[in-house]
This record gives structure tokens, sequence and C-alpha cells, in this order.
């Protein structure tokens, strides 16, 4: 991919934590493992309620996922290869150029 | 404007700026192009100054676009907005007393570096590419680097973090030269529009307290009206309010910082979508996208004309 960064595999997933416990969790989480969030801008401005969106690695997801899970912790997968999505992004000028 | 350029597209930096400066050639009663300073990596800031020169002193609307790197559909927009004008001017009424009666200052890409760098290596960059002495990451978020509340809640001091704050007010230059041009305009300059994405929100001072505006019935009457426009397109929703209350509490914002320095009305855009694409919206959705926004921005804008 021209854009260099290899996101094969790489999934956006979206969280809400339910309570103050779980808002705890997340942020010392997503805080320890660095990750990229994408909505809030910062582990800071996750607060029950309201959802945090974070593009987790290839290699995160084995860590991540499993730990929100013992967590009880739920999320759902917004996008699970950004890589391919990323290609979709720009697929209607590859259409219209073939065009 | 540029023959086949397609609006519909995300265009590289390079494509962006050869077509700023064909818009400053072809049209150069309504579009002239000036350069505010250098980005950390030396390229020029490029600013289009939009409007009939149809008298010596006219107000202004201060419009960027790319802040954060990621955000590309906040550059299309700004395209867009530029594409319409010229476009509609001989046609749009309104367009035409926007343009008469005001100057557009539009910053397609305020963080040229960054977003650079998210076309060639990172597609998920957000910050400046200023290099930090001491710790082995790149870049400043330019949207915390503002000298108001600096440094405070909802900015991070650690240089890797992608709300640091810089190493003091300022500090990158692409945030120096636009204050600079902000601070030396805010006479002229009556509003401050900055586009990012994505939460679909449309956003007001203050961002680093939970306060309200002195000016607060015309800005919140503005929002109120530019979000229904907006609405008015194709049934798409943005929440409206106060930057602290509706998004969440962030210091050192450009917004706050216009807001600040005199300019009454200063607003952020988060455009689509909230989260089925993120940052990666599609550009099959840049359309309807900047269509909508641009009844909202087009709104805000003869708000302004007006006595409020």
């Amino acid at each position: 991919s021209t854009l260099g960064a290899f996101l094969e595999h790489d999934k956006l997933i979206r969280v809400v934590p339910e309570s103050e416990r779980e808002t705890q969790i997340l942020r010392a989480a997503f805080n320890r493992l660095k990750v990229d969030l994408w909505q809030p801008s910062s582990p800071f401005h996750i607060v029950e309620g309201a959802f945090a969106d974070v593009r987790v690695p290839q290699n995160a997801t084995r860590s991540l996922l499993p730990f929100l899970q013992q967590a009880n912790i739920q999320y759902t997968i917004l996008i699970s290869d950004l890589q391919q999505a990323i290609e979709n992004q720009t697929a209607g000028r590859s259409h219209r150029s073939r065009r | 404007s540029l023959p086949g350029y397609n609006y519909e597209v995300y265009h590289s930096l390079e494509e962006i700026e050869d077509w700023m400066h064909y818009l400053n050639t072809t049209y150069s009663d309504l579009v002239y192009m000036f350069s505010v300073g250098k980005s950390y990596e030396g390229r020029p800031l490029y600013v289009l100054k939009l409007g009939k020169r149809s008298r010596p002193y006219k107000k202004a609307v201060w419009i960027d676009c790319g802040i954060h790197a990621r955000e590309w559909i906040g550059p299309a927009f700004c395209q867009w907005f530029v594409k319409e004008a010229l476009q509609t001017y001989q046609t749009d009424p309104d367009m035409r007393k926007m343009l008469t009666q005001l100057y557009f200052y539009i910053m397609p890409v305020f963080n040229v570096d960054g977003y650079h760098f998210s076309w060639t290596n990172d597609r998920f960059w957000r910050k400046t590419r200023s290099k930090n002495m001491r710790f082995h990451c790149h870049g400043v978020d330019a949207n915390r680097n503002w000298k108001v509340k600096w440094c405070d809640e909802g900015a991070s001091l650690h240089p890797c973090d992608d709300t640091y704050c810089g190493p003091f007010p300022e500090s990158e230059p692409e945030v120096k030269a636009v204050a600079h041009f902000l601070r030396k305009h805010r006479k002229q300059i009556k509003a401050y529009l900055s586009f990012h994405a994505y939460a679909q929100m449309l956003l007001y001072p203050y961002s680093y307290k939970y306060a309200t505006i002195p000016n607060f019935n015309c800005v919140e009457s503005a929002a109120y009206n530019a979000v229904n426009a907006l609405q008015s397109a194709y049934g798409v929703r943005y929440r409206y309010g106060p930057a602290s209350s509706t998004l969440y509490v962030s210091s050192g914002s450009s917004m706050d910082w216009a807001y600040k320095n005199g300019i009454p009305y200063a607003f952020a855009f988060e455009l689509r979508d909230t989260g089925h694409f993120g940052f990666l919206l599609p550009e099959m959705l840049i359309k309807p996208t900047c269509t909508e926004t641009m009844l909202a921005v087009k709104n805000i804008t003869l708000h302004l004309l007006k006595k409020c």
C-alpha cells in the first residue's frame, strides 16, 4: 500500500464503559498499551456511557480483546480489517478511473 | 476551476497546492494565494483569500482544515467550499452577497507535514512532525499548542501522546504562523471556523472550561440554525454546544484562542461520521458531507452579516 502503514488485520473496536470501574479499567489499559485512540483523543477523556473507538493492531488483538472479555467489558468491532477499509476509502476512484 | 479536478476524491498535498496555484492564476479577481509562513519541515503554509475586491475594508471569515493530519474530510471540505464559491458566485444571491461583503481566508491544509506523512507513511498520523530532543517521538497536537490555558486539562505533557501540548505554547511553526496572522487581522476577522472529524458536532467555546461565553445567545442561535440547515440536506443530525460539555474538556485549542483574541464567532466542526468509517470516510460520502456542511457555513456567514 502506498501508505506504508502495514495494517493488515488491524481492527477498530468500540467500547462503551458502563460503570466507573469499567472506565478506570479502560483508561489504565489504553494508557499502558499506548493504543491509537480515535475517539476521544486521549484515554483521559474516556467517560462512563460515552463510546471510545480504538485501533487495535493485530499483535495487540490477542491480548486486548481477551482482556476485555475477562473484565466483562462489552465491545463491538467497527472495522475488522483496517487495511481493507483504507483501500475501500478510495475504491470509488479506482473504479472511476477504470471507467 | 481546475479542469478535471475531482472534488469527490481525497487529494495529496502536492495536488492541493497545484490546485491553489491554478486558482490563483485563473481567478485573480476572486482569489489571492499567499503563505503565512513555513512548516517545521519547511513547507509553505498557503492560504487562499477569497472575495470580491469590492471595497477597501471588509470583514472576514477564517476557515482552516487539516489541523489533525488523519482527518482527510477536512481538507476535502475546504476545497469544496472554494469550488462552490467560484462556481455559484454569479448565480447564487447568497454566495454573491457573501463574497461581495466579506473576505474568506481559507487554509486547506493547516498541518502540511502531518498530512503529507499520513499519505506516505502512516494513514492514522494526527500530530505535526516536529522532532522531540529527549524522546524518540515526533509531533505535537496542533490543537493543544495554542496560548490559551496551555497544557491544562485534556492535554498531555508527554511527547509521545497524541494530545501532547508541545514544549511551550506556539512551539509549532504552523501554530505560531497562523496565530500571528489572526492576531494581526483580528479586527477584520469576525468568525473562525475549524474543520475536524469525526463526531458530527458543531462546537463553540469554551473547550477548556465549563462556562458560558458572554455572547452565548448570538453564538448559540447561529449554531442552532446552522445544524438545522445542515440537517435539511439529508437529515443528518449534528449535535451542537460548548465543546467542553458536548465533546470533552481540552486546553490549548485554536477555537478557544481565536475567541479569546477577540473573534466573536469561533466554531469547530466535527464532520461525518459517528464511527462507522471514522477517519476512513469513503470518497463516495465526500459529496453529501460537503454539501450539507456548505449549508451550515453559509448559514453562519449570513448570520454574521445580520445584526445579532
